[in-house]
């Protein structure tokens, strides 16, 4: 840096001194490279010797895939450390300064294994030329060799009891790809550190447990994950909140799970289908005292219908031996609630003796114009 | 589209496109209500500010406006809390619209499948959109017909990606017909009984897909993610009024 200011590469890094030049402004930065976090060293800086710009691009290059597949022939022990290192070149904090591969190490994993991509038709990465690495021990600059505690593997790989690598993903697939078949051994979700779904045996990360979102296709992942008390009901992210407070049309959950699914319909014997509301965990029809048509509309839309609703007022109500009703309360705010339950109140008298029997249908969907007939 | 065809105008009218200048067409997506657009999450990655993105519906040839064509600014991008950039996992969001469409025989929602209706392997299906033809990007809408690969076989084309419950795969072993660059976000529907064509997949990612090394596209499986869509709908229509 020319001038006191940085340019944005380094953004405000302390790193630049007045007498730097633009060369040292790349500083070093964390791997966050998947395939090299297992490298005897964490930082890196950028370009790498492939001319990758960020680790992002490295991580999308075609080399990112090229090497680890390449490890699986078994060409070179080593191979998989010589990719790390020009992908993610080892840099050092202290001195901001980069550390190459040997050229030892590159030219033996050139040589080892350049042949057998070219029986694939594939060429070596172009802009590995092993000159450009110094010779181990060669005057003042130090270079990276491996030493015995070296991984062979990459945190993607999976490593044969052979010592072989292969990809993860070839891991418990049904094929054997080790020699010795070890990658096909221990395939349970336990062994592999995974939670299995007890109905489907799908292993899922222990992470997906009670996270509130389901990934067993039976939901067992998410049950069992509240701990509430006798007048408490559980939200979806298992939070407790108490149950006179589900449903009333305010928000008591983080998640505001304590206001879905507080409208449906249900049918009862002669298969009429009762407006009905789930709230502090019991339901109520609705009484039909003062019942306007746009509130069946906003009911069918909060069910995720469309369409006209059908709206009936069933007379006789304490005939059908339902002792729970909620009511419009008759001094009603001319506001536009947003939802119909929020509107209800308990404890009121229903002087029609009436309850709203309600019929959505399902939003018109998925139909394509016919095609238009057209004389040739 | 890789080896489509070009769609007839009014075909798809579910098919939208995202589009943020000064580019223009940046993904697909999919009209699935009056207010609520599905796409991918990764179309908006460095671009999460709704103001700058608008949804275009009731077009074929993106170069010429056709008297069908609806154009809505975006009030909301919510995207998957999961949505996972480094592995491409719960790639999906949901746009809410700035105000409804009108709904036309050119423009109109595809159907959501339920969390249980999935596609079988061996179904044929169809995928839309405007990206690369592996020659060039093409104007008029393109669309062509795959077949869907089971989890197991799809896993083994990809050996550095782990495909999971929440993908679905599509495509030739060949690799003939597949989705490219700029179709992203767009629909994969199969026609259900009734001749209803109801929404399974949303392009997402893949091989590079005019490179020699083909495989099938992967798309996020929607009946995955409709118990999550319905309750990000709800929350956003009537909690947050």
């Amino acid at each position: 840096c020319t001038s006191t200011s940085c340019p944005d590469s380094c953004g405000n890094s302390s790193l630049c001194n007045v007498n730097s030049s633009r060369v040292n402004c790349s500083q070093c930065e964390p791997i966050t490279l998947e395939l090299c976090m297992n490298l005897p060293y964490n930082y890196t800086n950028f370009p790498n010797y492939l001319g990758h710009r960020t680790q992002k691009e490295a991580s999308i290059s075609w080399e990112s895939s090229l090497f680890p597949a390449l490890v699986q022939t078994n060409c070179y022990k080593y191979l998989m450390f010589f990719a790390c290192t020009i992908l993610v070149p080892k840099c050092n904090p202290q001195t901001n300064q980069r550390i190459p591969p040997c050229r030892a190490l590159c030219e033996q994993s050139k040589e080892r294994c350049e042949s057998v991509l070219g029986i694939v038709g594939l060429q070596w990465p172009e802009d590995t030329d092993c000159t450009q690495f110094p010779e181990e021990n060669s005057g003042n600059q130090t270079c990276l060799t491996p030493d015995e505690d070296v991984e062979e593997c990459s945190p993607s790989h999976f490593k044969c009891r052979s010592g072989r690598c292969v990809l993860s993903s070839r891991r418990c697939d049904g094929q054997a790809d080790c020699e010795d078949d070890s990658d096909e051994e221990n395939c349970g979700c336990k062994e592999r550190g995974l939670w299995e779904c007890p109905s489907s045996k799908l292993c899922i990360k222990y992470t997906m447990i009670c996270d509130g979102f389901p990934d067993c296709p039976d939901k067992v992942d998410e049950k069992n994950c509240s701990f509430c008390k006798k007048d408490e009901l559980a939200c979806a992210n298992h939070d407790c909140v108490p149950h006179k407070g589900w449903c009333d049309g305010q928000i008591d959950c983080a998640d505001k799970s304590d206001e879905w699914n507080c409208v449906t319909v249900s049918k009862n014997m002669s298969s009429l289908m009762f407006l009905t509301v789930h709230r502090s965990a019991t339901t109520y029809h609705v009484c039909a005292d003062g019942w306007e048509e746009n509130l069946s509309h906003l009911a069918c839309r909060q069910m995720g219908l469309g369409g006209p609703p059908v709206t009936e007022i069933v007379p006789d109500y304490k005939q059908l031996h339902h002792e729970n009703w909620l009511n419009l309360p008759s001094e009603r705010e001319s506001k536009n609630a947003s939802t119909v339950h929020s509107l209800l109140v308990a404890g009121l008298p229903c002087r029609s003796n009436s309850v709203i029997s309600l019929l959505c249908t399902k939003e018109d969907c998925g139909r394509r114009p016919a095609a238009r007939m057209s004389k040739r | 589209i890789l080896g489509g065809r070009t769609s007839r105008p009014g075909r798809w009218p579910w098919q939208c496109s995202l589009q943020s200048e000064p580019s223009g067409h940046i993904c697909g997506c999919v009209l699935i209500g009056k207010k609520w657009v599905l796409t991918v999450a990764h179309c908006f990655e460095g671009r999460e500010n709704p103001a700058v993105w608008e949804v275009v519906f009731g077009i074929n040839n993106l170069d010429h406006p056709s008297v069908f064509m609806q154009t809505r600014m975006v009030k909301t991008i919510i995207l998957h809390p999961r949505y996972n950039r480094a592995v491409v996992d719960y790639d999906i969001s949901i746009v809410e619209l700035n105000e409804d469409i009108n709904e036309t025989s050119y423009v109109r929602p595809v159907c959501l499948p339920s969390r249980e209706q999935l596609v079988e392997p061996d179904t044929y299906c169809y995928i839309t959109g405007w990206g690369h033809m592996g020659n060039k990007m093409p104007f008029k809408l393109q669309e062509g017909e795959v077949r869907i690969i089971s989890l197991e076989q799809c896993q083994s084309y990809f050996d550095m990606k782990t495909i999971t419950t929440r993908m679905l795969c599509a495509g030739y072993e060949s690799g003939t017909v597949d989705s490219c660059m700029g179709d992203s976000g767009g629909p994969l529907v199969c026609e259900q009984p009734a001749g209803r064509w109801t929404l399974f997949g949303l392009t997402s990612w893949g091989s590079v897909c005019f490179s020699k090394v083909l495989g099938p596209g992967v798309y996020s499986n929607v009946s995955h993610f409709t118990e999550w869509i319905e309750r990000q709908i709800y929350i956003h229509t009537f909690l947050l009024g």
